[in-house]
């Protein structure tokens, strides 16, 4: 089934 | 700090939105208004608050300052005001506490509280401006109703927008559902509006546990937009008066 991703993996800390 | 809400009510229907994907906050106090940006602890969904300068009355903000609040902590003393209370936030310039004043317009109660701060180093993320491939907007009743109904047969939502309308569909063990929304003006009642923009189609699966926790705004505004794009976040926003808002972004499911 699909994975959840994370929110990391498209915004970049700052 | 000193922040004037004309309603109370504004601020607790906020936290009470967010209180239960987001626990301790900071408040991002300048010149430009109140922000806040907290992730959830398994780092999926993100809650974006901009309450502007405009939505005070008067607003002042001297310094830079960040208000780290425990949300149960404020919920429990919001609770102490009437909906139609005058709220006033104020902070000294390196407080310890958040001091919250009550007033009501009908009697001379006026209630104060101190709400003591904590230090909170929290990640910030960079969100970069998107150009969405659908914007969908819709009653925030309505996409509540959707989130509730297809959660009680999966856990999964996958969003589907074409030039036809938009679909919002889930499988799970007893089956499958489906909802179908096409773009629509109701010339009588504009609240009922759907509006589909699209410049491509897009199909993105997300977890229907945190929309459904996201629903929790939909009384803060009649209606909710939602931004996608192939492989980001989506974007659920509800608009507040004096271009204040409450965005929540929400990380997508991959593969199958």
């Amino acid at each position: 089934s699909a994975q959840q991703t994370r929110l990391e993996g498209f915004f970049k800390p700052t | 700090l000193e922040a004037r809400l004309e309603q109370a009510n504004l601020l607790k229907k906020v936290v009470d939105a967010i209180k239960d994907l987001v626990q301790d906050c900071n408040f991002d106090c300048n010149d430009s208004g109140i922000a806040l940006q907290a992730m959830d602890n398994s780092h999926v969904a993100l809650v974006s608050m901009m309450l502007k300068a405009e939505s005070f009355s008067p607003f002042r903000c001297d310094r830079n300052i960040a208000l780290g609040i425990n949300l149960s902590s404020l919920m429990k003393v919001l609770r102490c005001a009437q909906n139609e209370d005058i709220l006033t936030l104020k902070a000294d310039d390196a407080p310890d506490v958040v001091n919250l004043v009550f007033e009501s317009s009908e009697s001379d109660r006026l209630s104060e509280y101190d709400i003591k701060l904590m230090d909170i180093d929290q990640e910030h993320l960079g969100i970069p401006e998107t150009e969405y491939s659908a914007t969908i907007s819709m009653p925030a009743a309505e996409f509540q109703r959707i989130c509730r109904d297809l959660i009680a047969l999966s856990e999964s939502v996958a969003i589907e927008a074409t030039k036809e309308g938009v679909k919002f569909s889930c499988s799970g063990d007893i089956g499958n559902g489906a909802v179908t929304l096409r773009s629509h003006t109701n010339v009588e009642k504009p609240e009922l509006n759907v509006d589909i923009a699209l410049s491509e189609p897009v199909a993105l699966t997300f977890s229907l546990k945190y929309l459904v926790n996201f629903c929790k705004a939909s009384g803060l505004s009649g209606t909710v937009k939602l931004c996608l794009s192939s492989e980001v976040p989506l974007l659920v926003e509800y608009t507040l008066a004096s271009n204040s808002y409450l965005r929540f972004y929400l990380a997508p499911k991959i593969g199958d």
